[in-house]
């Protein structure tokens, strides 16, 4: 099973399109295996974009030194996971 | 005895719970409710689609899906609530009894059962459909970029490995062609409405061109009454339009090739989040989520009801 440990997912907002087409060309970096919940769609729309723990900082560094703009929208991925599995056990013994 | 009254709603179920609680709503409304098959999966699950009858045959008809991306367990969640809220309230709210009482619906809950079961066994965040791409170590296609409607274009993927990858070529896959060949063999579908999770966005025709749909100024005023009527309830703000002018361009999707083959209504609805939870959204939000979607439901099937063409 996949586990999500220090998964992070950014919430990212372009200003212009030629930070459209870095956010794009970012996600077909294979080797960084992130992937887009939201697409980048146009300036000022949100993207939200899973980062695996060990290309974080890469990509942050990325973004930062490309002035693009994001905040943190889920610290850990796998907590949430791990959360819905709790749950689902949970109203399965109820 | 097992009844759909001891099921709990309000969260998550695993493939297995969803088709056994799907007998069960069979038999708690055996005069309305059927189960049919409609296909299998790539990996040889059945493809169940529940059909809501009061009679008659070939009858204008209204087709509902859900979890065609797998990943997106809201609308998998939102499907069994809405199936039940259907048999429940047919002949006491007095739109859905006019609406059954005139139109069969059919409604596909686990659209991609292999990707679902993916999500529970082994990735949570899996969205496409298993199937093995030749000479690629990547797997799937993305169900909604398969479908033969401007099917190619720049708003799919031709990289196996892409989330967005379109297939080999049109409806190469089993989820997708089970569904073409349902709605062409029963010939008299009037409203195809995919139900999607995240970003809370009501769309319509086209996603695969820019150019308006010929219907586009009915499509746009249905819209606009269905998210009103939704934001009614919670206060859940949907924005809407053409696939194209309201997110991006995206080739080959359900409902653009719903449109193009004649089924005037088409809609895919974009479920919560708005940015907290993605397509982690807690079990807490089901209900709500389900609620709130029901009267924008209503007002699209009811317009199609009352339109008829």
């Amino acid at each position: 099973e996949q586990l999500f440990v220090g998964d992070q997912v950014l919430r990212i907002t372009a200003s212009n399109e030629e930070q459209i087409t870095l956010l794009r060309a970012l996600g077909e970096q294979a080797e960084l295996q992130v992937d887009f919940w939201l697409d980048p769609t146009s300036p000022g729309h949100p993207a939200d974009l899973r980062v695996p723990f060990p290309s974080l900082q890469a990509v942050k560094i990325f973004l930062e030194s490309n002035s693009i703009s994001y905040s943190i929208m889920i610290e850990d991925v796998q907590e949430l996971v791990d959360e819905e599995k709790r749950a689902m056990m949970k109203s399965r013994r109820i | 005895e097992r009844s759909t009254r001891t099921f709990d709603f309000a969260s998550y179920h695993t493939i297995d719970e969803i088709y056994d609680w799907m007998d069960m709503l069979v038999d708690d409304h055996p005069s309305l409710v059927s189960k049919i098959q409609i296909g299998q999966s790539y990996e040889n699950r059945p493809l169940y689609v529940l059909k809501f009858s009061t009679g008659g045959s070939n009858r204008p008809a209204i087709w509902l899906d859900t979890g065609i991306h797998s990943r997106e367990w809201i609308t998998q969640a939102t499907g069994v609530w809405t199936a039940n809220k259907i048999a429940e309230e047919y002949g006491q709210d007095p739109s859905i009894t006019a609406i059954l009482d005139s139109m069969d619906i059919f409604f596909e809950i686990v659209t991609n059962p292999d990707g679902y079961a993916f999500t529970h066994s082994s990735n949570r965040m899996w969205r496409k459909t298993r199937s093995i791409n030749a000479g690629s170590h990547c797997v799937g296609v993305d169900p909604n970029r398969n479908w033969d409607a401007g099917f190619g274009g720049a708003g799919s993927s031709g990289n196996p490995c892409s989330e967005t990858y379109r297939g080999p070529y049109p409806h190469s896959e089993s989820e997708v062609k089970a569904i073409v060949d349902f709605i062409r063999g029963h010939g008299n579908v009037k409203s195809v409405i995919s139900i999607h999770s995240y970003s809370q966005m009501l769309l319509f025709p086209y996603g695969y061109k820019t150019a308006p749909a010929p219907n586009h100024q009915e499509l746009n005023e249905l819209a606009k009454k269905a998210v009103s009527d939704l934001a009614a309830v919670y206060g859940t703000k949907y924005t809407y339009g053409s696939t194209a002018d309201t997110i991006y361009l995206a080739d080959g999707t359900t409902i653009d090739w719903a449109y193009d083959n004649g089924v005037k209504y088409s809609f895919t609805f974009e479920l919560r989040d708005t940015g907290r939870y993605g397509f982690l959204l807690p079990s807490t939000q089901i209900i709500p989520t389900a609620t709130e979607t029901w009267p924008a439901l209503l007002d699209i099937m009811s317009h199609v009801l009352e339109h008829p063409y």
